[in-house]
């Protein structure tokens, strides 16, 4: 799966997320990828993020809807959200997950519960961030 | 001029280290350093960050190490089918697509459903012929199919073909 969040000088947010899918998937599965709320979700007034992981326990989730209703209605910043959002119902629903997400502020979070998240980042003309483990 | 910023992944995994090889490691970095840049360019400028999303998105399905347009993983029946969707914060419309096989940029794809369809949600057959109609380009279904997704593929239908030889007398 692969993703993107961005923040435009207007302070308008969006999301983009695209995917295979899953290996040895069943003809005709739809994954998190492409359910709003599920593998992704962009609200100006609150956060944009795109998930990737195992579609099943995303989608059941609501992740990046997840991340959405905790910094709403908690009031929680991005960072802070994301990492619930990754942590939660971990006891019933396994498997990897990984978020991106991105607030009007131009806080971010990038997050995983795995070893390998293939990343980046770049914010105004700094030098820009990539990495994998 | 406001702060501007792009975040992007290529998937998340828990893996052996050893399995990604240092010149494997350096082709991802080098993908992911491509579609950063695709995004982060159009938000220099001074575009939207819709575009921006579009064009990083974009950049990882034509490139093979991502598992999205080109190098997505096959299905049991050794097909590859893609799914997609992007969102505007500003007007909280969006676009999405399942189910798609031949369109070479599913996310484009989405991106002409929230725009040019009175639908959110587009899959399979009723997706494809959007595509045709708003004329995305397209590509031949072994343009998606690359040989690492291909021997995933027989590994998984080998062992299949194990665990059926169990349940047989």
């Amino acid at each position: 799966t692969v993703g993107a969040v961005a923040l435009d000088q207007e302070g308008n947010l969006a999301v983009a997320t695209s995917t295979g899918g899953i290996e040895g998937k069943l003809k005709g599965r739809v994954g998190d990828s492409c359910i709003y709320g599920g593998g992704t979700y962009a609200n100006n007034e609150v956060c944009a993020a795109s998930c990737t992981g195992d579609g099943e326990i995303i989608m059941l989730g609501a992740l990046a809807h997840e991340v959405y209703a905790l910094c709403k209605y908690k009031d929680l910043p991005i960072a802070e959200a994301v990492r619930e959002a990754i942590s939660m119902y971990a006891d019933k629903l396994e498997g990897d997950r990984g978020i991106i997400a991105l607030d009007p502020q131009g806080n971010f979070a990038l997050e995983s519960n795995t070893n390998v998240m293939r990343r980046a980042y770049r914010i105004n003309d700094e030098e820009p961030f990539v990495d994998i483990w | 001029m406001g702060k501007y910023v792009i975040i992007i992944h290529g998937g998340a995994v828990q893996t052996d280290p050893s399995t990604i090889p240092p010149e494997k490691e350096a082709k991802l970095k080098a993908g992911l350093a491509q579609a950063l840049h695709a995004g982060w360019e159009i938000l220099h400028k001074g575009g939207s960050a819709l575009d921006a999303v579009e064009a990083a998105v974009r950049a990882m399905e034509d490139n093979e190490d991502f598992n999205a347009g080109r190098g997505g993983m096959f299905t049991l029946n050794g097909e590859v089918e893609t799914e997609a969707s992007i969102m505007d914060g500003a007007t909280l419309q969006g676009g999405a697509v399942s189910c798609v096989k031949l369109v070479k940029n599913p996310i484009s794809l989405a991106r002409a459903v929230m725009e040019k369809c009175k639908h959110t949600f587009l899959t399979a057959e009723g997706a494809q012929e959007f595509a045709l109609a708003q004329g995305l380009p397209l590509e031949a279904p072994h343009y998606f199919k690359t040989e690492p997704q291909r021997q995933e593929w027989m590994e998984i239908l080998q062992e299949q073909a194990v665990e059926h030889a169990d349940r047989h007398d």
